[in-house]
């Protein structure tokens, strides 16, 4: 699974994510990654959200919409609302995996509970910075 | 005017220093960072976000590196069923494709889906159709193809004690360079 999630210079926050889901899937199997809610989500009211790990338990979470929604109405930051999610919800179900989020005012975070993420980020006026492990 | 800014990821799994080989580690760093820079060279131009999450996905859905596009995982069946979405903070338009199996850039379905369609999400063959009726790239199943996918593949089945579909008739036969740094993260169904 592969996601991009971007901020551009009018404000607006994008997101999305492309995939081929899990080796020897049953076929016909989706997860969360087309899933509008679960494995993508953007708001200018809050964030842009990317998602890859276990699908089922990111659909079960609405991971990337619950995301948007604490930074939007419980007013948390990017950086922990995403590590609600995985950091707390997500491994209390026992799934796995990781997200990447960015926010209008310029916020990037990431957080995965697995050993590695393949990541980057870059910004206006910051150095890109690339990672791989935890 | 906003600060524009980007974030990538290449999947997430089981990825430790132990499991990838120095010329493999050097791989993946470069394409992120390649990546980052392709998605920031459209902001920087003043781009939208949609174009700049576009342009970055369309790379990784072509580098076998990752499981998406070129390079994805195989389905029990010997499939490769692909699946992607996008959506605008800004207007909350939304489009997704599942199951898709002809059209090379997964994320620009998804797209044609979201600005060129009453709906957010088409399925199976009719996203397919769609896609085509789009003007996007149709490819044959064999462009998805990678040996190191099937071998992972075959080698799970046989965990489970399934039975192995038949190779691909068009599978390309030997395994290119590139395929060959790709590392398996351990993502199972």
């Amino acid at each position: 699974t592969v996601g991009v999630v971007a901020l551009d210079a009018d404000g607006v926050v994008a997101a999305g994510t492309s995939t081929g889901g899990v080796t020897a899937k049953r076929w016909g199997r989706v997860g969360d990654s087309p899933i509008i809610g679960a494995g993508t989500y953007a708001t200018n009211a809050a964030c842009a959200v990317s998602c890859t790990g276990a699908g089922e338990y990111f659909i079960r979470l609405s991971v990337a919409r619950t995301i948007c929604a604490l930074v939007e109405l419980k007013g948390l930051s990017l950086q922990a609302a995403v590590d609600q999610l995985v950091q707390r919800d997500l491994t209390k179900l026992g799934g796995e995996g990781g997200v990447i989020a960015v926010a209008p005012d310029g916020q990037m975070a990431w957080s995965f509970n697995t050993s590695g993420m393949y990541r980057a980020r870059i910004a206006d006026g910051e150095a890109m910075v690339v990672g791989i492990y935890k | 005017m906003a600060k524009w800014a980007l974030v990538a990821h290449g999947g997430a799994g089981v990825i430790e220093r132990a499991h990838l080989r120095p010329e493999q580690d050097a791989a993946y760093r470069e394409v992120m960072g390649r990546v980052a820079q392709a998605g920031a060279a459209v902001l920087k131009a003043g781009g939208a976000a949609l174009d700049a999450i576009e342009a970055a996905i369309q790379i990784l859905e072509d580098d076998p590196l990752f499981n998406a596009g070129r390079g994805a995982v195989f389905t029990a069946q010997g499939d490769i069923e692909l699946d992607a979405s996008i959506m605008d903070g800004g207007t909350l338009a939304a489009g997704a494709v599942a199951g898709v199996t002809r059209t090379r850039h997964p994320i620009s379905a998804a797209r044609a889906v979201m600005e060129h369609s009453p709906h957010v999400f088409l399925g199976g063959e009719g996203a397919d159709a769609f896609a085509r009726s789009q003007g996007l790239e149709a490819v044959e199943p064999s462009f998805f193809f990678t040996e190191r996918r099937w071998k992972s593949l075959v080698r799970e089945l046989e965990r489970q004690g399934l039975p192995i579909p038949r190779r691909p008739a068009v599978a390309p036969a030997k395994e290119d360079a590139r395929t060959a740094l790709a590392h398996d993260e351990g993502k199972r169904g």
